[in-house]
């Protein structure tokens, strides 16, 4: 017996939001750690890998490892139908082919439940080594959204550079050239809005905008972000799943290879 | 894309 019960189901919702326009399905992977999830998308380029951590959930229960399949529209469309403040309830039988999402409105007086049926997903896992990288960028989210968004008129891909002086973000095309700099903050008085370099060695590198630009649908998730790069391996952008008193829930990380010339 | 390297480039299958 599988179930968990997430009093803030918003976070569910949020998560779903993070990764259906990139993969469509994937294999929750449930223990007494809580649930795990990594994918691919379809093309291969980028890796998404996510936590929902065991401790972040009100109620817990996790008789022994299971997988559940799931087509992540489906998923998607399904928790579309709990509202904001619903609490959500997730809950699978061993061996059973479909998984129910319960939804109970906060004062208790409508409880809806919708059961889906499961995959059998031949998953394929890709082994992550720590890292310890040679730049690592924290931002505020919506600041990093703005500025796939706005360089996307320009180009198909980033050049993010990282220097002790800062980061710049630059992008060319037929139209022209664009270049966004950002300078670490020196006091900021609330820390989701500061921009922090923390650099062992300089690094620039080239990315696609158009799976950067489906990276920020996690920005909904976390105030910050932070990017993580080093010479020649993918770049890792992670998103903290906090809850709304700030404690940690899990995270939504994606790796996405650099581009390299031709 | 042109110039995209495939993410299992980087990591091995586990």
């Amino acid at each position: 017996m599988f179930e968990a019960r997430l009093v803030e189901g918003s976070l569910l919702k949020k998560v779903m939001e993070s990764i259906k326009d990139l993969l469509n399905e994937a294999s929750w992977d449930c223990s007494g750690n809580g649930m795990c999830l990594q994918a691919m998308d379809s093309s291969h380029v980028a890796l998404v890998s996510l936590m929902l951590k065991s401790d972040g959930f009100e109620n817990y229960r996790c008789d022994r490892s299971i997988s559940l399949g799931i087509n992540l529209a489906s998923m998607s469309k399904i928790l579309k139908c709990a509202s904001n403040d619903d609490i959500i309830t997730i809950r699978a039988e061993d061996d059973a082919d479909a998984i129910t999402f319960m939804f109970e409105s906060p004062k208790q007086d409508r409880v809806s439940d919708y059961e889906m049926k499961l995959m059998n997903l031949d998953t394929e896992h890709l082994g992550i080594p720590d890292t310890e990288y040679a730049c690592v960028i924290k931002m505020p989210s919506g600041e990093f959204s703005r500025i796939c968004r706005d360089l996307s008129v320009l180009g198909d891909s980033v050049i993010i550079c990282c220097t002790k002086d800062g980061v710049r973000f630059s992008a060319k095309g037929d139209l022209g050239n664009g270049n966004i700099k950002l300078a670490q903050s020196a006091n900021v008085d609330k820390e989701e809005e500061a921009v922090v370099v923390d650099m062992r060695e300089a690094v620039t590198l080239t990315f696609s905008l158009r799976y950067l630009n489906f990276f920020t649908k996690a920005a909904p998730l976390s105030s910050q972000v932070s990017l993580s790069m080093s010479e020649d391996v993918p770049l890792m952008v992670e998103y903290k799943i906090n809850d709304k008193e700030g404690d940690s829930k899990g995270y939504v990380r994606y790796y996405l290879a650099p581009k390299i010339e031709d | 894309e042109s110039g995209q390297q495939e993410i299992s480039t980087y990591y091995a299958r586990s």
